[in-house]
């Protein structure tokens, strides 16, 4: 049996036992540098008395991120894949023994920024968001549309600097909604907190 | 015979080719959106009369990038991928197929935008030069240390708009050079043209 079949069996599992106990799981997606971690910096601090969160961080190297994520009230587990480029069922597992997770309302799972592998890797989540900055290029929806077809959310980030960087925000929007139609379109700034509480209402809304 | 097993005894031919052939190779990779295809635009650009380039892009979908350097009197070939993560040696000979080398000097692959995977597949290059830019974070060299491991020259990206983005200059250099001491740090605008002539001179040394 392939890797990519071995995975989503697992992931199928998981996502069966996710249901049972009503833990809601996010996976985050997104090229390097596109603000996951700053988005989950801001989102554990302003939400630590609203939802009760747990956070599984991907990387190749560091606990740079689970560093950065730290004291924030939930509990942070960090994955070092080595080489690996995507997140897989497995190591989610595997993070997962290392958690309570009885207490939390949602998992979120930081995967590896990459925006190609981890499409193909189910993780038995409730729901997929994929995040794009306003600095990598308005083409990068239909560059990599895989990532963005099977997400439920896309997020653009970084806004705070989208002029002055010069964004063509209006080509974005069109190209997320081009491969992503059917996908809730949110645009924030971790660093101004500009359109912050409509992601919380969409992550409160989930975990309804 | 693994896959990558494969891909090294292609590679290693195709590197054997070029050297006798006397064509410089060079491998450009980075994360999506940090401005290998803006640095080749304005590198065609500028070098038309001092260097015969030819260039092969790689993306999972559209040929975008084949386009923005058409009409520069380089020829250009585009690969797509379907959803490969990574150009291969196999992917690389048969776009050269589709060019006459004969007359150029260079050969430049934009590989696919992917700070993982790309690391692990020679392409038989004379050089690999890795780019980063200055809105994706201080910390992505340690983060994505093999493809920096594995670089011949690292080149910061967008430094125009390093200010306006509060980049973290000094930190990036630091970390670029924790885990790639060895190779050559350049540092520009493609908008600009701020340290673009360091760039032009190191591609004629190549060649030279
Ligand atoms: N101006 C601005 N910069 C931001 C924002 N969010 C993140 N950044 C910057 O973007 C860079 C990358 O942010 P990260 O949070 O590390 O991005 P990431 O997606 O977690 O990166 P990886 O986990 O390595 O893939 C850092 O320099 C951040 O300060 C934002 O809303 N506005
Ligand atoms: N300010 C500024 N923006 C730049 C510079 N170079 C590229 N950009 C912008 O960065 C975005 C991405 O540029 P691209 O050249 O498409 O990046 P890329 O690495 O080829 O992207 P992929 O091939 O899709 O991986 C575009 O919006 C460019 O306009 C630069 O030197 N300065
Ligand atoms: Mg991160
Ligand atoms: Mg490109
Ligand atoms: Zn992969
Ligand atoms: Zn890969």
């Amino acid at each position: 049996e392939s890797v990519l079949g071995r995975n989503a069996e697992l992931a199928a599992l998981h996502r069966k036992r996710f249901q049972e106990s009503g833990l809601r799981v996010l996976n985050i997606v997104s090229s390097p540098g596109s603000g996951k971690t700053a988005l989950l910096e801001r989102t554990l601090t302003d939400l630590r008395d609203r939802l009760r969160i747990g956070v599984i961080v991907g990387d190749l190297q560091t606990d740079n991120d689970a560093r950065r994520l730290q004291g924030k009230g939930a509990p942070v587990v960090q994955v070092t894949t080595g080489g690996y480029c995507h997140l897989d069922a497995g190591m989610v597992a595997r993070a997962m023994e290392a958690m309570d997770l009885r207490p939390l309302q949602m998992l979120i799972i930081e995967n590896v920024g990459n925006l190609v592998c981890p499409a193909s890797y189910d993780l038995g989540e409730t729901a997929r968001v994929v995040l794009v900055s306003v600095t990598e290029g308005e083409d990068k929806p239909l560059k990599y549309p895989v990532i963005f077809e099977r997400a439920d959310a896309a997020v653009i980030t970084k806004i705070d600097i989208a002029e002055a960087v010069g964004a063509d925000m209006e080509a974005l929007r069109r190209n997320i909604q081009q491969v992503a139609p059917r996908a809730l379109l949110l645009e924030l700034s971790s660093r101004s907190g500009q359109g912050m509480e409509a992601w919380y209402r969409y992550l409160e809304g989930l975990a309804a």
